[in-house]
C-alpha cells in the first residue's frame, strides 16, 4: 500500500507542470524515502530528475516500491481542480493498477477524488555520473527566465560562457546578437537576487533555446536555480524545492559540425 | 553551424 498526503499540494501540481511538455509518459518512482521521477524526452537531449523527500510529506506510507506509470497532461487536467490551499493525498495499492488522487480543502470542507489508470511504462533508467563541474552558478529563477525569453527573439540557440568576467549568454541569428552578461552579486541584502558564480576553469557551451525555455517552467518552484557546467558535458539546472527535494534538468549541448 | 548532441553520448543505460 502506497498512501502519501501533502499538506501543500501546490508543490505537486508545480511539479507536473514544471516536466509535463518535456516528458509526457513516465513512471514517479516511490521508495520509502521519496517520490522521484527519472525521464529523457522523446529526442533523448533532454533528461528530467526529480525528487521529493518523504519529509515533504505529513503522512508517507510506502510498502512496497512501487512505479506508477502515468500520463502527465492527463495528470496535470486533473490538478487543474485542485484549490490552491488544498491537501493533496495519493493513494495505490501494491497492485496498482489505479492511483487515487484526493484534495482536501480545510476551509470549505469539501473533498474531490479522482482515480487515474495506471500505465506500464517501460522504464530506461540512466546512469548519470557523479561529476565535479567546473562552474557552478547559482542565481534568481526569474532572472534565467527573462534572459532565455529574451535570447529566443535573437535566435534557437544560446552559448553560455563562464569566465572570470562573469556568465555570459549570446544568441546570434537572422536579426544580429545578443549578449547578456551577469557578474557575481552578493551585495544585494536579499538573498534570492544573489548571483554566485565558481568558477575552476573558463566553460563555454551552446544549447538548445528551445529546451532552456521548457526548464523555466519550474520557476515557480524556486526563487533560485542553480547552473552547473563542465566542458564538452551536458548542463545541469536545478531547482531546488526548500529543503524538501528538487526538479533537475540535464541538457546535452549542441557541437559544431 | 551547431549539431545538437544526444544525452546517450553521455549517459549510459542501466
Amino acid at each position: 500500500m502506497f498512501e502519501a498526503r501533502l499538506a501543500n499540494g501546490n508543490i505537486f501540481k508545480m511539479i507536473v507542470e514544471s516536466i509535463r511538455e518535456l516528458v509526457v509518459d513516465v513512471n514517479i518512482d516511490c521508495s520509502t524515502e521519496e517520490l522521484s521521477i527519472q525521464c529523457m524526452d522523446s529526442a533523448h537531449v533532454a533528461l528530467v530528475s526529480m525528487s521529493l523527500s518523504q519529509s515533504a510529506f505529513d503522512h508517507f506510507r510506502c510498502d512496497r516500491s512501487l512505479s506508477l506509470g502515468l500520463n502527465l497532461p492527463n495528470v496535470s487536467k486533473i490538478f487543474k481542480m485542485m484549490g490552491r490551499d488544498d491537501t493533496m493525498v495519493l493513494k495505490a495499492e501494491d497492485s496498482a493498477d489505479k492511483l487515487m488522487l484526493m484534495f482536501e480543502n480545510d476551509k470549505s470542507g469539501t473533498i474531490a477524488d479522482f482515480e487515474l489508470k495506471l500505465m506500464a511504462i517501460e522504464a530506461e533508467q540512466l546512469g548519470v555520473p557523479d561529476t565535479a563541474y567546473k562552474c557552478s552558478i547559482s542565481m534568481p529563477s526569474s532572472e534565467f527566465q527573462r534572459i532565455v525569453r529574451d535570447l529566443q527573439v535573437m535566435g534557437d540557440t544560446c552559448k553560455i560562457s563562464c569566465t572570470k568576467e562573469g556568465l555570459k549568454f549570446s544568441a546570434t541569428g537572422q536579426i544580429g546578437t545578443g549578449n547578456i552578461l551577469m557578474r557575481q552579486n552578493v551585495a544585494s541584502e536579499k538573498e534570492e537576487d544573489h548571483v554566485t558564480i565558481d568558477m575552476e576553469e573558463p566553460v563555454e557551451l551552446n544549447f538548445a533555446l528551445r529546451y532552456l525555455n521548457f526548464f523555466t517552467k519550474a520557476t515557480p518552484l524556486s526563487p533560485t536555480v542553480i547552473l552547473k557546467m563542465s566542458p564538452g558535458l551536458p548542463i545541469v539546472i536545478e531547482y531546488p524545492i526548500e529543503q524538501l527535494g528538487h526538479v533537475k534538468y540535464y541538457l546535452a549541448p549542441k557541437m559544431e559540425e | 553551424n551547431m549539431k545538437q548532441g544526444s544525452l546517450l553520448g553521455f549517459f549510459t543505460k542501466k
